[in-house]
Formats: structure tokens, sequence, C-alpha cells
């Protein structure tokens, strides 16, 4: 499933890909 | 580096308001959880922008926030 992509990591300079689902 | 309000936040657009809260938190989950850091910024971003501005402001809050991310990654991890 999903949840294994969870959670979206976060890095420095990288736009953020937890953007996509809020 | 000035500090992060709700109004420079505000005035940001809304798929970059994450994006600049993120940059001020990775730096303050990295220096307790090297290895974590990124999924544990990632977990805290999904939290409202307002209470991410107070965990910013406060590192009680944020290191017990930071402690429940663990908490809840290894949970998921097992």
């Amino acid at each position: 499933g999903s949840s294994i992509n969870w959670p979206p990591e976060f890095h420095p300079g990288v736009p953020w890909k937890g953007l996509q689902n809020i | 580096q000035e500090p992060l309000t709700a109004s420079r936040l505000a005035a940001a657009p809304l798929h970059e308001q994450k994006q600049m809260i993120g940059e001020r938190l990775y730096p303050l989950i990295h220096d307790v959880h090297t290895q974590l850091a990124g999924k544990i910024t990632g977990m805290l971003l999904e939290i409202d922008n307002s209470e991410l501005l107070l965990m910013l402001e406060s590192p009680e809050s944020l290191h017990a926030k930071i402690e429940e991310a663990v908490a809840v990654l290894q949970a998921h991890q097992a």
C-alpha cells in the first residue's frame, strides 16, 4: 500500500512531496 | 536568521509555507536524530502551521513532538 512511502521525507532545498497531500 | 512569524508565513504562497517551516525544523531535528531527520521532519510537517510555529519557538514542545514522532515511526516500521 501507499503507507510504505509514509512519511514523506523532508530534505533542505528539496520541494517536500508531502505537499501533494495537503 | 530572522524568526519565522505567522505573518511572514502567511505572506508566502501556500505551497511554500510548509517548505519554509521545514527548512527551519530540519536542522533542529537533525541535531537530535541525524539519521531520521528527513522522516521526522516530514511527519511533523503534517501538523498545522500554527502549531509548528509554536514548536519552533519552544524547544520543549519541539523535542516532545520529536520523541512522539520517533515512537510512531518505529511502530510504523515494526
